[in-house]
């Protein structure tokens, strides 16, 4: 199945 | 602060309430904004409340209001849609919030304190991004398609191509997909198709997270998709009169 990917894997926290 | 109509902000919860449950408001000439991200990081929603949305504002300092979602809800379901809201945020005790609501009609006034909160907020760079695929639809259609798909499956998938935007979800023991294409023959602005790709593109997403997000179709009678192959997907609300925007940013499913 598919993965769900988190939000930080694509911006920057800070 | 004041706004015609306390119906705004209860939609406003009503779109942000089941993805965060605490949030920083920034306060500051231009109006009352937010950035949050859900507890999974998933989903990032903004809100922008321009001072346009208005009757009038003014915020002579700027200001961090921290605001629990579970009791203002409370306070606001004591206005009703049509009331005015006044929104009072004191420099010198920045302990709470003064909200007032009034009905002209009736002649009737109401009060409550909300206490703030001290909140760690976590803020996202969001990079602008040159999108693959835009499209542009009435919210009611968007919501309609994403909550029929999310009955059939748990991943609704997006694809462009010429033949228009696509929408599917399989689930264990059915398949289903809605196309929609450009439309030609519709005169009002907020009843069209629109699709703009510069490649054809497919993208996965959680339909239980898609499904949070058309909450915000009471704000706008449109809304934009705007793609990028491996991206989180952006899902804008733009509300009427300049007002403002609620933003939702989605990460993708993927292998």
């Amino acid at each position: 199945g598919l993965a769900q990917r988190g939000l930080s894997t694509f911006f920057r926290l800070i | 602060a004041r706004l015609p109509r306390s119906a705004v902000l209860k939609k406003i919860l009503d779109s942000v309430k089941d993805l965060v449950k605490e949030t920083n408001w920034d306060c500051n000439e231009e109006g009352m904004s937010m950035q949050a991200l859900d507890t999974g990081r998933i989903v990032l929603v903004e809100v922008m409340l321009r001072e346009a949305a208005f009757e009038s504002y003014a915020c002579e300092v700027p200001m961090t209001l921290g605001i629990d979602m579970e009791p203002f809800g409370k306070v606001l379901r004591c206005a009703g849609g049509d009331e005015k809201v006044t929104i009072k945020a004191s420099r010198n005790d920045q302990d709470h919030i003064e909200l007032v609501f009034e009905n002209e009609e009736k002649e009737r006034m109401s009060a409550f304190e909300l206490k703030l909160m001290d909140i760690d907020g976590e803020h996202m760079a969001v990079p602008d991004a040159e999108w693959g695929a835009e499209i542009s639809m009435p919210s009611s259609e968007f919501k309609k398609i994403v909550m029929d798909l999310a009955e059939i499956g748990s991943d609704l998938t997006i694809a462009v191509s010429k033949l228009g935007v696509t929408f599917t979800a399989q689930g264990n023991n059915c398949k289903g997909s809605m196309v929609l294409q450009p439309s030609t023959a519709v005169d009002k602005k907020s009843e069209q198709v629109a699709i703009s790709f510069t490649e054809p593109l497919e993208m996965t997403f959680a339909a239980p997270y898609m499904k949070m997000i058309t909450k915000a179709a009471a704000l706008s009678s449109t809304v934009t998709l705007s793609l990028d192959e491996a991206c989180p997907i952006c899902v804008r609300y733009e509300m009427e009169d300049n007002a403002g925007h609620i933003k939702y940013y989605l990460a993708p499913k993927e292998d």
